[in-house]
C-alpha cells in the first residue's frame, strides 16, 4: 500500500510538473511529500511558480492563481488515472480570460481519453465544447432543457 | 466506457422529464443562476448512489423530489436514468448498454435498477466503485473540490493520492 | 446592548426585505431570530424565496443564489448603516449576467452615501464605474497602475 | 469623509511607487489573475491598522515586502500612504486632510504617521475605530466574506448585527 501511494505520488508529480508551465503559459512547480520518511502519514506540499514571480508562500498566490494550481494538480492526477467520464461544475468561476483560454484548450486536449461535461458561465470555455446544452426555467421553477446551436454561442 | 444519455424526472427543479444526449468529446452545459445546472451534476451522483444528503445540500433525502413552484404542485417521487456504452465492459455487467436507475418516493420508498432489474443500493454503488467511479474518484470536480486542494493542511490532500492509488 | 442589538437587528431585517426584491427582479426574503426570547445568543435565520420558486430550504439555493443573498444582506447593512467608503473584491463572480447587471445598477443607487472601489472581471461592473483603473504587470511580477479611458470598456 | 488618494511602494508586488486617485462615485479596477488588485486592497487594510498577518495571507509580516522578482531584486521596505477629506471632521483629527501612514522594514521596525506625525499602531487602529470603519465594519467585502454568510451557523451571523449596533 505504501509502495503504489509512492509510485502514484512520483506519477502525479511528474505530470504536475509538466502541466503547470502549459496551464499558466510558463512558470514552475512541483510536488512534494512534507515526510518522505513516514509515507504512511506525510502530507503534500505544493509548491508553485507562476511565470516570471519568485518563488513564494503558496498563500500569497492570487485567487486566480490558486485556483489554476488546483486545477493543473487536479488534470495531473486525471493524467495519471484516467477517468471515462467528468462532469466539471463551473471550477474556472475566478479565472481571467486568458486563463480560461488555455484551460479549455487544455480539455481539448484531454477529451480523447475522458468525456468531459462543462458546466460553465466563461465564453472561452464555451467556444471549445462539441455539443452545447442550454438549462433554463421558462416556467418558474421548472428547469428545462435545450440543445443549442453550436453558432449560437458566438453571441452569448 | 461512455456516457450516452442522462433522464431526469422530478429529482430538484426537473419537474418534467427531461433528457440529455452526450455525444463525444466536450460536452457544455450553460445557463442562469438557479436554472438547474448544478441540480443536473447532483442528479447524476444520486444515481451513481450519492447517500450524503448534505452533499446534495438538502436535509432529508426527499428534498431531492420536486417541491413545487408558483405554478405546479409538488411531485410524489424522484426519478434518474444513466445510459453507458458499455461494449468495453469496463462494468461489470454482461452487455453493451448498461442502464442504471434510481427512484425515491415521498413516503421514503427507493428503487435501484440496473437495465431494469430491481437490485439494492450497494449493488449500484459496487458497479461504479469496482470501475473506479466510487465516490472517491474524479468524475465530477466542483468548485469546492478546487479550493479544498488550497484550503487543506498538506495532510488533507493525501486522499488525493491514496484513493486512485 | 440588548435594545441595540434588537433595534439594529428590526432595521436590517426591513432593508433586507426591501432589497431582496430589487436584487433578484422579485421574489421574497426574511430575516428572522432563532431564538427572539433570547436575545444575547439569538442567531439570525435567512429565509429567502427567488421570483417564482417556492420557499425552500436555504442549503437549497443554487451558488449564485446565495451570492446574490449575502451580497442582498450586505447591501442592507450599508443601508442602515452607511459607511463612507467600501471595497469590493469580485464578490460578484459566481453571478450570471442579468444579476451583474442588477447588481451593479444597486451600486450606483447607494454611490451618493458610499464611495465605492470595485475590483471585478464583469463587463457588467465595469460598465457602472465613473473612473477606471487597470492593474498589469508589464514587467514580470510588479505591478503597474493606468488610469484606463472609459470608452475602453466597450472593448473588453 | 472622501477617499481622495492611495499610494503604494513596496507593499507586495509594487515594487515602484504607485498612486491612485479616487473620485467621486464608482471606480472601478480591472486586471489579469494575479495582477495586483487584492493585494491593492490588503494595502488599505494594512495601512489602517491590520495585524492579522493570515488574512494578509503571509506567515510572517515581512512577507508583505516585495520580494523581488525576475527582474528585480527584493526591497527592503514596504510603505502605504492613504489620503483623506476630511473637511466633516467624520476622523477624529483636526485637520481638513488627513494622510496616514505605514511603513514596515525587513528588521522588523514600523513606522506608522499620522500628517507627518510619528505615532503608534493603536492611535491609527483607534482613529478609525472612532469613525466607525474598524476591523469589523463593511469597509472591505470580499468573495470570503459572501460565502462566511452562508457558510455559518445562524449563530455566526450575529457579529453582523452586533458590531455596527
Ligand atoms: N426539490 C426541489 N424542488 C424544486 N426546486 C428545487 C428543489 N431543490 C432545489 N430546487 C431549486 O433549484 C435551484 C438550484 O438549482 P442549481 O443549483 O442547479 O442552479 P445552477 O444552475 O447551478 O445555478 P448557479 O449558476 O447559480 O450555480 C434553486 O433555485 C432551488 O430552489
Ligand atoms: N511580497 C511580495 N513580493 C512580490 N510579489 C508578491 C508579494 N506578495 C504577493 N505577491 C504576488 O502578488 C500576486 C497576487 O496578487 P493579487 O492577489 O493582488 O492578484 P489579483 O489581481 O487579486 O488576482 P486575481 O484576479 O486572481 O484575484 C501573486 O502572484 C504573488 O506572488
Ligand atoms: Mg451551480
Ligand atoms: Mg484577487
Amino acid at each position: 500500500v505504501i509502495q503504489r501511494f509512492k509510485a502514484m505520488f512520483d506519477q502525479v508529480a511528474v505530470a504536475f510538473g509538466d502541466v503547470f508551465p502549459q496551464m499558466f503559459g510558463g512558470g514552475h512547480a512541483k510536488l512534494a511529500l512534507t515526510d518522505p520518511a513516514d509515507l504512511l502519514n506525510t502530507g503534500i506540499e505544493i509548491i508553485a511558480q507562476p511565470p516570471g514571480k519568485r518563488l513564494q508562500r503558496l498563500s500569497l498566490l492570487s485567487g486566480g492563481e490558486k485556483a489554476l494550481t488546483a486545477i493543473t494538480l487536479l488534470f495531473a492526477l486525471l493524467k495519471v488515472k484516467p477517468v471515462p467520464f467528468c462532469i466539471l461544475d463551473e471550477v474556472e468561476a475566478s479565472l481571467d480570460d486568458a486563463n480560461v483560454e488555455r484551460f479549455a484548450t487544455f480539455l481539448n486536449q484531454y477529451d480523447a481519453q475522458t468525456q468531459f461535461i462543462v458546466i460553465t458561465h466563461r465564453k472561452g470555455t464555451m467556444m471549445q465544447v462539441n455539443q452545447l446544452y442550454g438549462i433554463s426555467m421558462q416556467e418558474s421553477g421548472v428547469s428545462t432543457v435545450l440543445a443549442l446551436d453550436l453558432k449560437a454561442k458566438e453571441v452569448s | 466506457m461512455v456516457l450516452k444519455s442522462l433522464q431526469i424526472n422530478g429529482f430538484k427543479s426537473f419537474a418534467d422529464k427531461t433528457t440529455i444526449d452526450f455525444g463525444t468529446g466536450i460536452t457544455g452545459v450553460i445557463g442562469p443562476n438557479g436554472s438547474g445546472k448544478s441540480n443536473l451534476t447532483e442528479a447524476v451522483r444520486w444515481v451513481m448512489g450519492e447517500q450524503s444528503v448534505k452533499s446534495l445540500r438538502g436535509e432529508r433525502m426527499q428534498d431531492i423530489i420536486f417541491a413545487g413552484s408558483d405554478t405546479r404542485p409538488p411531485l410524489s417521487r424522484a426519478e434518474v436514468t444513466l445510459t453507458f456504452d458499455n461494449k468495453k465492459r469496463d462494468l461489470n455487467w454482461d452487455h453493451d448498454e448498461v442502464t442504471v436507475q434510481r427512484r425515491l418516493f415521498r413516503d421514503g420508498e427507493s428503487e435501484f435498477l440496473i437495465n431494469g432489474r430491481k437490485l439494492r443500493l450497494k449493488d449500484v454503488a459496487n458497479l461504479f466503485l469496482d470501475a473506479g467511479l466510487g465516490r472517491h474518484s474524479l468524475t465530477i470536480i466542483s468548485q469546492g473540490n478546487v479550493e479544498a486542494i488550497f484550503g487543506n493542511k498538506p495532510e488533507a490532500r493525501r486522499f488525493l493520492i491514496e484513493e486512485p492509488a
